[in-house]
């Protein structure tokens, strides 16, 4: 079925469904990290997360409807906020921690030996804070990833073609979508209309925070590329390359 | 140069039917 003939209950179902598996770095672990051991680690993951990514967003309904620049644009525009909203979600239940994978846990202090990255983590770990606070339930986190995703480039591109003006009129039904399903979501919680309304508020304002920390892990990672701290390689590559 | 050329990778795994997890 289209996505716009879907009920918010089935749109979330099939979001549910393309939740990517859980990922394990595998690597042996060699402690204490040196600076070059950790952004090593970090970059690993984070290239392997990235292919499971695309495959996550081919499933979202209506996404491989947009036109390939779109799909393109909003990845790369989205990819670090994207890793940094499942990083909260697998950290919510584990305070001070960064369950970066099940075999990649991380303490705040670990970050001490990469230079700039306790300030990210600190951030990182204040924001899954505040949705623990908020006892974020699945079917939110789903929304508000699949939310992270097609927003991520709708105030920096303006359509000029037909094609391009009928891909960004795609994208903002499913954004509507989406919001239904969110909406949906919360109205499942047994809140009055008015809980219900703020819980709406807050939860999307957490995501100009993602949007923030990601930013900083941008320019972090570049720098350490720079630096020669870390090689990055294959797709991580093609992505940071492509926003900076 | 061209948006495929740029993002060769990321171009392949969106147009690419198999599984990503297969290519990878």
């Amino acid at each position: 079925a289209h996505h716009s003939a879907m009920s918010p209950e089935e749109f979330i179902s099939r979001i549910m469904e393309a939740e990517p598996p859980e990922i394990y770095l595998m690597e042996d672990m060699k402690k204490p990290f040196t600076e070059a051991s950790m952004m090593m680690s970090l970059t690993n993951l984070a290239d392997k997360e990235l292919v499971l990514m695309i495959s996550w967003a081919k499933k979202i309904p209506g996404f491989v409807e947009l036109s390939l620049a779109d799909q393109i644009h909003l990845l790369k525009c989205c990819w670090l906020e994207i890793l940094m909203l499942g990083l909260m979600w697998r950290s919510v239940d584990h305070p001070g921690k960064l369950i970066f994978s099940p075999d990649f846990k991380l303490n705040r202090e670990e970050g001490q030996c990469v230079e700039g990255i306790m300030e990210i983590f600190d951030m990182l770990l204040a924001a899954t804070s505040r949705f623990r606070e908020l006892k974020l339930q699945r079917e939110e986190y789903v929304c508000l990833k699949a939310m992270i995703l097609l927003n991520s480039n709708l105030c920096t591109s303006s359509p000029q073609t037909a094609e391009e003006l009928e891909s960004r009129n795609k994208l903002l039904r499913l954004l509507d979508s989406v919001i239904d399903a969110l909406v949906w979501a919360i109205s499942k919680l047994g809140l009055s209309t008015q809980q219900q309304t703020l819980r709406l508020g807050h939860l999307t304002m957490l995501l100009s925070h993602i949007r923030h920390v990601s930013n900083k892990g941008m320019d972090h990672l570049s720098s350490m590329k720079r630096k020669n701290v870390v090689l990055v390689y294959d797709l991580l590559l093609e992505m940071l390359d492509a926003s900076t | 140069t061209s948006l495929k050329e740029k993002h060769k990778i990321l171009h392949q795994l969106l147009q690419n039917s198999t599984s990503p997890v297969d290519l990878a």
